[in-house]
């Protein structure tokens, strides 16, 4: 049952997008934050063989089964989150990079994140003047069951707060900054351990851009359905 | 023999040079003229990924910069001018391919912008520093000999002064471009003083048949309090022969046992 193969014909040049059909799990492990459980991964592998050739294309990554809900408390103001239904205190850390000359290797990062993980932390915020973290930052925090807030890069350098005056409307370029925002989405996207995207840091990026930031990160039509029809025993991803 | 369809990651021989020390344009380095493999003055090692500053502490010709107070030794961008942090990067790789294979040289992430040169060809690639930059190269690799690799990294156009008293973020100019924004300096960090110029992440092949997949994207749906769960996947294939490309495309999910052991 976790294994299909569907048939496929691409017109010479072209690009396509192709969904397939969903696949079944009966209680699957879940994926946990440190500290909650496991940090179950599965590994997903997609390959396309084209006839008289063969093997074209293979892709692979690991996936953890999870869902990450998040709202803000109006009594305490605060941002509140459950994992799998449950509610989770988070202990998190402030994150810009690794190595202020991003010499990002995978044996530094595994041992900054385990560290954190040793130190009984649930998630990493990757604050806006930092990075867009790198696949292997999230693959380690996939492995120790640490959660990330993802900030974009937006900051007081580009709010016209600062001494001398920022630039109040963001960087110059707003296009450019949401094709770099889309392609990081598509970057890390299916890493269990992603649990947020922010905007930026302590603020609200400029209109325009924070306008199209919420539009392509809301749910897909598809699952919101499950929301407004499903039945009381329908959850959501 | 004919590459094996995947990955090959571009991380080592690597050489660097300040770009106004070159006197060479991308296309002699790619071609008539590529810098000697034992690398004399102006070209040294890089560090790839990697920034020019790591490549400069590397070779020790500046200071570590988070040593002691080691950071004010080095020339700031502000007072240098860009083109003293804009750089060369040179490498060379073998790539031979059978027929009907296809490779993109992939770059995942670069500070600011560049021009790519391979055997003679220029490409440019556009600003910013989280966009990943995928070359279709089929057409340009030599079949059968060693290919040129020349990279020119230009710094953000932004990036600055500080003042002399430091503070949050120096003048605030690196927010004008989309790149990341500590490296003016900020409460808890000195200014970095190339402002994190270069090919910063991971240099790739990616040798594929006619048809590739392109980030594809899994999801989870939950139902009857996770009893009942599903993974939805979509995926973007594209056809680089001119044929129509007839496809199994295949998925299978597996639970990691070790590290190459798994059940399906």
């Amino acid at each position: 049952e976790h294994l299909q193969t569907q048939h496929v014909s691409i017109p010479a040049g072209a690009h396509v997008q192709y969904t397939f059909p969903k696949i079944f799990f009966y209680k699957p492990n879940l994926w946990w934050p440190n500290g909650m459980g496991k940090q179950s991964l599965y590994n997903v592998e997609i390959t396309v063989d084209v006839n008289d050739f063969g093997e074209s294309d293979s892709w692979n990554h690991h996936f953890g089964f999870r869902k990450v809900e998040s709202h803000i408390d109006s009594a305490t103001g605060g941002r509140l989150f459950k994992v799998n239904g449950r509610p989770i205190f988070i202990r998190g850390g402030n994150w810009i990079l690794s190595d202020g000359l991003l010499r990002l290797s995978r044996k530094r990062y595994k041992a900054d994140i385990k560290f954190h993980a040793d130190m009984n932390f649930n998630m990493m915020r990757c604050w806006g003047g930092g990075l867009a973290e790198r696949p292997e930052f999230y693959h380690f925090c996939d492995i120790y069951g640490l959660l990330v807030w993802q900030e974009f890069w937006i900051t007081g350098d580009v709010d016209g707060r600062g001494d001398p005056v920022s630039n109040p409307d963001g960087p110059l370029d707003h296009d450019l900054f949401m094709f770099c925002a889309r392609d990081t989405v598509k970057l890390l996207r299916n890493h269990p351990s992603l649990a947020l995207w922010v905007g930026g840091n302590e603020q609200v990026p400029p209109k325009d851009i924070n306008s199209a930031l919420k539009t392509d990160l809301q749910l897909h039509p598809y699952f919101e359905s499950f929301i407004h029809h499903g039945s009381s025993e329908e959850e959501l991803s | 023999m004919a590459e094996v369809i995947g990955k090959r990651i571009l991380n080592k021989g690597w050489l660097a040079a300040r770009s106004s020390e070159v006197e060479f344009t991308g296309i002699q380095l790619t071609t008539t003229n590529p810098p000697p493999s034992a690398p004399t003055s102006p070209w040294m090692e890089a560090v790839v990924p990697g920034t020019v500053l790591a490549t400069l502490v590397s070779n020790k010709l500046v200071p570590d910069p988070f040593y002691g107070l080691k950071n004010e030794a080095i020339l700031d961008i502000a007072d240098s001018g860009r083109e003293y942090y804009t750089f060369w990067f040179f490498t060379t790789f073998e790539c031979k391919l059978s027929n009907n294979q296809h490779v993109d040289l992939n770059f995942r992430a670069i500070n600011y912008s560049a021009e790519v040169y391979l055997n003679g060809h220029k490409e440019v690639l556009p600003k910013g520093m989280f966009r990943r930059h995928s070359i279709d190269v089929t057409s340009i690799l030599h079949p059968d000999g060693k290919n040129l690799l020349a990279v020119l990294v230009y710094p953000p156009d932004h990036p600055g002064s500080i003042p002399p008293e430091g503070g949050q973020g120096g003048d605030h100019e690196i927010g004008k471009d989309v790149a990341t924004q500590y490296v003016e300096g900020w409460d808890w960090m000195a200014p970095i003083r190339d402002r994190n110029t270069g090919i910063w992440d991971e240099v790739a092949l990616s040798v594929t048949g006619p048809v590739k997949i392109v980030d594809p994207h899994l999801v989870s749906s939950f139902f009857d309090n996770y009893k009942r769960v599903y993974l939805h996947t979509t995926v973007k294939l594209v056809n680089k022969s001119n044929l129509v490309a007839e496809c199994s495309l295949n998925i299978q999910v597996g639970t990691e046992l070790d590290e190459n052991l798994r059940s399906v």
